[in-house]
């Protein structure tokens, strides 16, 4: 699964998210990827959030919408809000991982496995890509 | 920041063992390049969405990468695509699920989002709806790699599960 967040210069985020699904996958299923609230959500009162991984326990806990609910009414940090609702999917039996920007700026990303393709770059700032 | 932009890409191998200095390499020089795209764009001014569905592409056509040229198979041995996008400005949304034709999904996704009335497209509905609109269409056979045939036949042969982890490429 491959995915992407921003903020633009006048302060919007998006989101995107695209996938194969899963090897060998059957009976037409479908991950969390293109289910709008699990896998992809972007909102400019909160962040942006594309999220990758086990695909039934992201749609079960509705992480890309948690996460940006958890920014909104809880005022958590775009990390807070990843870590806290990653958690509660690893709890569920999920491994994956998000990453995050805010209409603020903010960047962050969380992630319960040994290591998972990512990368970031802004206005200034250094590019960072990483693996593990 | 005037402007961020954050990227990841599934490419299949997550455990340091596993991991060749040629995969990593690819990898990286994949998200680089998608970076490089959605960089382009917020730069010089673009909107979040353009720059999204713009890093999106590069590794939708990337083979590394699960998505697009180097989806993961099936188990009938066929690629079935699924992607969205989201724009915060006004939280419209588009998604499309189970394509087979259409070179970059998440410009379907995002044409569902912006010339339809609805959000969530599926199956041969919507590569009939990609078609229609005009979207780059291409052989579903553009989709496969070797390297993911091994993948789904090494997955048959063991017999197991999507969720073992050490066979879920995805």
């Amino acid at each position: 699964t491959v995915g992407a967040v921003a903020r633009d210069q006048a302060g919007h985020v998006a989101a995107a998210t695209s996938t194969g699904g899963i090897t060998g996958k059957r009976w037409g299923r479908i991950g969390d990827a293109p289910i709008i609230g699990a896998g992809t959500y972007a909102d400019d009162r909160a962040c942006a959030v594309s999220a990758t991984g086990s695909g039934e326990f992201f749609i079960r806990e509705g992480v890309a919408h948690e996460i940006c609910a958890r920014v909104r009414f809880a005022g958590e940090t775009l990390k807070q809000a990843g870590d806290t609702v990653m958690a509660e999917t690893k709890a569920l039996g999920g491994s994956g991982g998000v990453i995050l920007t805010g209409p603020r700026g903010e960047i962050a990303w969380s992630f319960n496995t040994p290591g998972m393709y990512r990368g970031h770059v802004s206005a200034g700032g250094k590019r960072v890509v990483a693996i593990y | 920041s005037d402007w961020t932009l954050v990227i990841h890409g599934g490419a299949g191998v997550i455990e340091r063992e596993r991991m060749t200095p040629e995969r990593e390499a690819a990898a990286r020089a994949g998200l680089n390049a998608a970076l490089d795209a959605g960089q382009k764009v917020l730069s010089g001014g673009g909107t979040a969405l353009d720059a999204v569905e713009a890093a999106v592409k590069v590794l939708e056509d990337d083979p590394n990468f699960n998505a697009g040229r180097g989806a993961v198979y099936t188990y009938d041995g066929t690629n079935e695509l699924d992607a969205a996008i989201m724009d915060g400005r006004t939280r419209a949304a588009g998604a499309v699920a189970g394509v087979t034709r259409t070179r970059h999904p998440v410009s379907l996704a995002r044409k569902v989002m912006e010339d339809s009335p609805h959000v969530f497209l599926g199956g041969k509905g919507a590569d009939q709806f990609s078609a229609e609109r005009g979207l780059e269409q291409v052989d579903p056979a553009w989709f496969g790699t070797p390297e993911r045939k091994r993948q789904l036949d090494e997955l048959k042969a063991k017999d197991v599960s999507w969720f073992d982890v050490d066979m879920k490429y995805g």
